[in-house]
């Protein structure tokens, strides 16, 4: 078809504009409380010198947005039910960002919480992140199979939590093989940093290798 | 409007039947990994002598199915990418379920793992049980009102996490205060048993006001 769907054109907009003003874009999918901001939180900051913003969906409220304030720009989606950030949504956001002037070398955005829905809705990124939690248990990849399988990165977090939780993820890494064998899988824990080199290395290279 | 969506048609009828052969229904509701089917497994062992049946809903594998079917008729839906039941992939169920010769007690449906869509869809249920758990963290109630705005009871699971976690219910009791004054808020633990004695003891309390 060259029709593309409506979604898409604007995505592919997003992607354009985004890329030719040198900011790497990742689009953060993954259920309610995984730790999506709590990650943003510390990923921000373990950024260092680089300059972030955050586009943050929510059915309701600023609490996202409002965690993120103090160590970047960021614009809070309020999605008033809809189950997904649409492309749409991603474009007005970038103008109230001023993309064009604000010299941003990292775009981060933090899906709606939700396994489901997101992973159908391109929203211009330059690579999209699928995140689980050690307390969802050992079976989510199997069986939310569509989130995982075009994801760039598979993050595994709350790694703190695995030995309370006797969680091992070795069955994740089964699951995972026989669906995405490219995507690496980075365990870590947004709360005490452990693993987040691990990830802030992943997005330095792929910031460099933006150009 | 006195059109009622297709959906809303399917679910009176859906309604209709359960309540004509004595079975009482609840549509679980809850992110993935919040606990619904261990709950279940429990759930269906605590109540004894009682014949109970599932309909359970997930994007793919009959995993869930598979951890009931030993206590439990079962029916696994696989919506392959659709994010909620819908009422008439009930109604199907329910006649897999054979449910005007099957003499069950109790139906359980549990939805897909999802705080967002199924809310939004009747499925002809007697009652809607909201779940949330420990690990998600405080804010879940705020951010995903329309999931808790409808309940008839509230369940707070993974309890027995709640120190390590450092988890205290009441920001979940004074979020609920604003939204739904009438769901009970039930604290328990699927995995220990803590709080199933009230969750149990609701149940049986719907199913005798069934008549
Ligand atoms: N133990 C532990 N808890 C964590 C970790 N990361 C996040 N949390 C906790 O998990 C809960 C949810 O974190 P959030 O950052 O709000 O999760 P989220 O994915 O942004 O949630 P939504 O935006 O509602 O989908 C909070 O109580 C966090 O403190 C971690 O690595 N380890
Ligand atoms: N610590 C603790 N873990 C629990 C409890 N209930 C469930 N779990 C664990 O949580 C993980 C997820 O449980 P499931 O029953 O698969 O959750 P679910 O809501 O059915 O998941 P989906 O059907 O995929 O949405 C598993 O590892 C369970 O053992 C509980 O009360 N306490
Ligand atoms: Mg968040
Ligand atoms: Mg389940
Ligand atoms: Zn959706
Ligand atoms: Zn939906």
């Amino acid at each position: 078809k060259n029709v593309l769907d409506a979604n898409d054109e604007v995505a592919l907009e997003n992607r354009k504009l985004m890329q030719q003003y040198g900011c790497l874009s990742v689009n953060i999918i993954s259920a309610p409380g995984s730790g999506k901001t709590t990650l943003l939180e510390k990923t921000i900051v373990g950024l260092g010198g680089a300059k972030s913003a955050v586009i943050v969906g929510d059915l309701q409220t600023a609490r996202d947005a409002e965690r993120v304030a103090d160590v970047a720009a960021v614009v809070q989606i309020n999605t008033e039910g809809g189950c997904h950030l649409s492309a749409g949504q991603v474009a007005a956001a970038l103008e109230k960002l001023d993309i064009r002037n604000a010299a941003l070398d990292y775009i981060f955005i933090e899906n709606v919480g939700n396994m489901v829905c997101p992973s159908g809705f391109d929203l211009g990124e330059h690579y999209r992140v699928a995140m689980l939690s050690t307390p969802e248990g050992h079976d989510k990849v199997a069986k939310y199979n569509t989130m995982f399988q075009p994801a760039d990165v598979i993050l595994l977090n709350k790694i703190d939590l695995a030995e309370v939780l006797e969680f091992d993820s070795s069955c994740i890494r089964d699951d995972l093989s026989k669906i995405n064998t490219r995507a690496p899988l980075i365990e870590l824990s947004a709360k005490t940093g452990e693993g987040m080199d691990a990830w802030l290395a992943w997005l330095k290279n792929a910031k460099a290798k933006l150009g």
